[in-house]
């Protein structure tokens, strides 16, 4: 099968070790709760 | 290769909280019945481009009662949630808005309220007072009662009822009712009211007095009645339909409320 190289490096870069420390963006939605959850 | 499309908007994106503060702001303004609405949580955004600096911005809102009167004059800022144990309101909103040329304004709204479960409040405080419907026998006792017994001392205007915002019942250790009404000032003086109170009327609106009270009525072991009675002296229009502060579903039609 052919697939295209740019995909497949894309793909190792996810299996790239993340620096010590790193944090993950917050998701974009729901936000931040202000007061108090009920 | 296309230009990848720009991030989706985040919740707690600057652009989000300024279209939420316009939504709730616009809710406050529109609502003449109960409490005023602070922002909790922005549970979703999206924006849907409408051409250039033109976008329709649809946002989901949780909000919590507040326990400032709809009809006082305190700005929302300086209005303190109602907390957990005062057993909470919430109002879950979506709100459609339109950001045009820098401006947002709101195109409808729909919110809907409910108070926390009394379980949930149990839980944590078991012997915390609960909210209670407003024509529960006592709530309206208390209010009578209370209402009366400001009138009966006062010596500014004679006050009508207006609306009751809030009842709550506790039942240990002693038997408390805990009501939050709305009045409005009438042309007569108190003293007036005890000989024709049928002729006093409410003030008209460009020179009406509304007012907030809130009373206790301690049954045991002795039976205590307490009231404390506020004047706002503003202007405010005529009350309509828009019940947030009271479970249910409230539609707001399309505004032109710029910010």
């Amino acid at each position: 099968p052919v697939t295209k190289r740019a995909v497949a490096e894309a793909a190792q870069h996810d299996k790239v070790p993340r620096p010590v420390g790193f944090v993950p963006p917050p998701p974009p939605c729901p936000g931040k709760i202000r007061h108090f959850d009920i | 290769a296309p230009a990848a499309p720009p991030a989706p908007l985040g919740c707690d994106d600057p652009e989000s909280e300024a279209a939420a503060e316009v939504a709730v702001n616009y809710i406050n303004g529109h609502s003449h019945h109960g409490y005023k609405f602070a922002l909790n949580r922005i549970e979703d955004v999206r924006v849907v481009p409408q051409g250039p600096n033109n976008d329709i911005i649809f946002l989901e809102l949780d909000l919590l009662e507040t326990k400032c009167p709809i009809l006082s004059p305190t700005p929302l800022a300086n209005c303190t949630v109602r907390s957990f144990t005062e057993h909470a309101v919430e109002g879950d909103c979506d709100v459609k808005l339109q950001k045009l040329d820098g401006t947002i304004s709101v195109l409808a709204s729909k919110c809907h309220s409910h108070a926390d479960s009394s379980e949930d409040i149990s839980r944590v405080c078991p012997d915390c007072p609960l909210l209670v419907s407003l024509n529960n026998t006592e709530v309206l006792e208390t209010v009578s009662a209370a209402l009366n017994d400001f009138n009966s001392k006062t010596t500014g205007p004679y006050l009508r009822l207006l609306e009751i915002g809030r009842g709550k019942i506790q039942y240990y250790p002693s038997h408390v009712v805990a009501v939050e009404f709305a009045v409005g000032a009438t042309n007569c003086s108190a003293e007036e009211a005890k000989v024709n109170v049928g002729a006093c009327e409410l003030l008209p609106e460009d020179q009406s007095n509304f007012g907030f009270c809130t009373g206790t009525m301690t049954k045991l072991p002795i039976q205590k009645l307490h009231v404390n009675c506020q004047l706002y002296g503003h202007q405010v229009p005529t009350p309509d339909i828009l019940l947030l502060s009271r479970p249910g579903v409230t539609y707001m039609h399309a505004g032109q409320d710029t910010s």
